[in-house]
């Protein structure tokens, strides 16, 4: 393709990240760098915390739309701590698949590709492209949470009894890493596109076209690097790499959980996250 | 089909509410 048909699919994957994903990294990074007057998000370090915490995690600032699209996760009082906050970040997990998902068929192509197929890249792209979602709003420190109102320190995360205290753990580590290489917001749309076009996805039925609809995101990509970042030559293939990385993140993380189902007898998982973790990895 | 239903829902319905 062109490079103006390249640019033109950059600008439209990125106006399409900007309508589904409320929290981008430039606003994540404004709140976490402390520069959105006064509008700080209140802190969650322990449990006292956390109780009082419930009330921003139910009261979203979001426009009229977002609110009526969410259902608010239902209260259980005499919930463990650990439970509680496990059931929380579901939640919060199982609307970013409602965002994801709604990105994924904007794709230009994706709609188009056989229904099946579309299920296999959606089920298998759709936790890696909300861990890296998730690098922009950590810190070493903690982590933005509930559209950016609530801020979760790390520490407090540890605290929690095992296996739970381990399971955010390697988000923040690959976190550190992934933001070291300063992508933007519009880099970033075309990166999770990149994800959800994964011809290698196991079966898949026709690869071919999920292969070239791959390829001219590729492109676009390459030439979206190399234009916003002249000064790093590598960011591309760096970039790149990153997928191997997230592949093994997904994987123990799926894991993770299918033990936890296993372990916890009185925990539930959510319905769509069961659905796409049933037979993974 | 079935395993994925709910998968299925959100990629063939719009951007209409979805219960979960």
């Amino acid at each position: 393709p062109e490079s103006a048909d390249l640019r033109a699919l950059s600008r439209q994957l990125c106006l399409s990240y900007h309508r589904h994903f409320p929290l981008t990294k430039s606003k994540a990074k404004a709140i976490l760098s402390g520069k959105t007057h006064g509008n700080s998000p209140f802190v969650i370090h322990d449990m006292k915390s956390l109780t009082a915490g419930q009330y921003f995690i139910n009261c979203r600032q979001l426009p009229v739309l977002e609110r009526q699209r969410s259902v608010l996760p239902p209260e259980e009082p005499a919930e463990e701590l650990e439970l509680s906050v496990f059931r929380r970040i579901q939640f919060r997990s199982a609307e970013a698949v409602q965002e994801v998902t709604e990105f994924t068929k904007s794709i230009p192509g994706f709609t188009e590709l056989d229904m099946n197929d579309q299920v296999i890249l959606l089920k298998y792209g759709v936790i890696e492209v909300m861990t890296t979602m998730l690098a922009p709003l950590m810190n070493k420190d903690g982590t933005l949470f509930a559209y950016g109102q609530i801020f979760m320190t790390r520490e407090f995360l540890k605290s929690l009894r095992k296996p739970f205290c381990e399971m955010m753990e390697p988000k923040f580590e690959f976190a550190a890493k992934f933001n070291l290489l300063e992508l933007d917001d519009s880099d970033m749309a075309l990166f999770f596109a990149v994800i959800i076009l994964s011809g290698d996805r196991p079966g898949l039925v026709n690869v071919k076209p999920i292969e070239d609809l791959q390829e001219t995101v590729l492109q676009a990509l390459e030439l979206q690097l190399k234009t916003i970042h002249p000064d790093c030559p590598q960011l591309f293939a760096k970039l790149l790499q990153k997928m191997t990385d997230l592949r093994q993140l997904v994987a123990n993380h799926v894991r993770h959980i299918h033990l936890l189902k296993k372990q916890e007898l009185q925990m539930c998982l959510h319905p769509l996250l069961q659905e796409i973790m049933r037979d993974l990895y | 089909k079935e395993k994925h239903k709910i998968l299925h829902r959100l990629l063939q319905n719009s951007t209409s509410p979805v219960e979960l």
